[in-house]
């Protein structure tokens, strides 16, 4: 969605 | 093997209801310290994080990690099934292709069994880091579920700020604009209606409110939700799930970006 971050930016692959 | 046995099977039954619209699949990862689940919704805005520690359960037995790959829309035509009081048992082999669930009647005049076909899933895991965050606000469920339904009547998004006059909701929308201000507030007669509100440093941050309305599904789960908020971190949403520590129901909700 258009503004919205992605939760994947903020917390990395283990 | 598995086995896990869970005097009511309400708590079962309410956690995959209020997940089920946000996660379609995935996996319940079950080792020797209880089971665990984590999963992203489709667009990837919130994740959802469950923890039911051994001592959820009594017995609770698991000699191997065992991922069980599950659709939530078939897990709740089986766990329709159950009675809220029942006692509910989950068995599974070391590498299962299916799941056996058994519910029994507290005066055990009834047993039901189903086995429900597994899948398998290849799910990213994400490393939650630890986060001191700036603000920690404790309430009623059901309070938190009101504001953000009633916010969401005029807007899709809605700004939290927390600062030392409170816990402010905002949003504004075609029709106008609402806001709820929220103090510290101790009801010594009932300590389920408390609002406290731990703040390290002011906090203002945008979410979409139909992710908040979504998690608040899980508001049956506890009278009272945790919410943690730090500037430029994912929005942390908690329900615990039994009157033991470590065993809860989480959402983190990504925040709206560029305004």
């Amino acid at each position: 969605p258009k503004g919205q971050g992605s939760i994947m930016s903020f917390f990395n692959k283990k | 093997m598995l086995e896990a046995r869970l005097d009511q099977a309400e708590i079962l039954k309410k956690v995959v209801d209020a997940i089920k619209d946000l996660v379609q699949d995935c996996n319940f990862d079950c080792n020797d310290s209880g089971i665990a689940l984590q999963a992203m919704d489709n667009s990837h805005v919130a994740l959802v994080s469950m923890n039911l520690q051994a001592d959820s359960f009594a017995p609770y037995r698991c000699d191997r990690n065992i991922a069980l790959g599950v659709n939530l829309t078939s897990l709740t035509k089986v766990l329709r099934a159950a009675q809220n009081t029942d006692i509910l048992t989950l068995r599974a082999l070391d590498a299962p292709d299916s799941l056996n669930l058994v519910f029994e009647s507290q005066d055990k005049d009834r047993i039901s069994e189903y086995d429900l076909k597994l899948m398998d899933i290849d799910q990213e895991h994400l490393g939650i880091p630890e986060t001191e965050y700036a603000a920690t606000i404790k309430m009623p469920s059901v309070e938190f579920r009101r504001i953000c339904t009633d916010l969401m009547a005029l807007s899709e998004s809605v700004t939290i700020e927390a600062s030392k006059d409170g816990i402010k909701f905002t949003c504004s929308g075609d029709i106008g604009n609402g806001s709820v201000t929220l103090r510290q507030h101790t009801n010594v007669e009932n300590e389920k209606e408390n609002i406290e509100i731990e703040l390290s440093e002011p906090v203002a941050l945008t979410f979409s409110l139909k992710y908040l309305v979504n998690f608040c599904k899980a508001a049956g789960l506890s009278n009272t939700v945790t919410i943690c908020l730090s500037n430029e971190v994912p929005l942390l949403v908690s329900y615990a799930l039994t009157s033991k520590a470590g065993s809860n129901l989480r959402f983190y909700l990504a925040p709206k970006i560029g305004d």
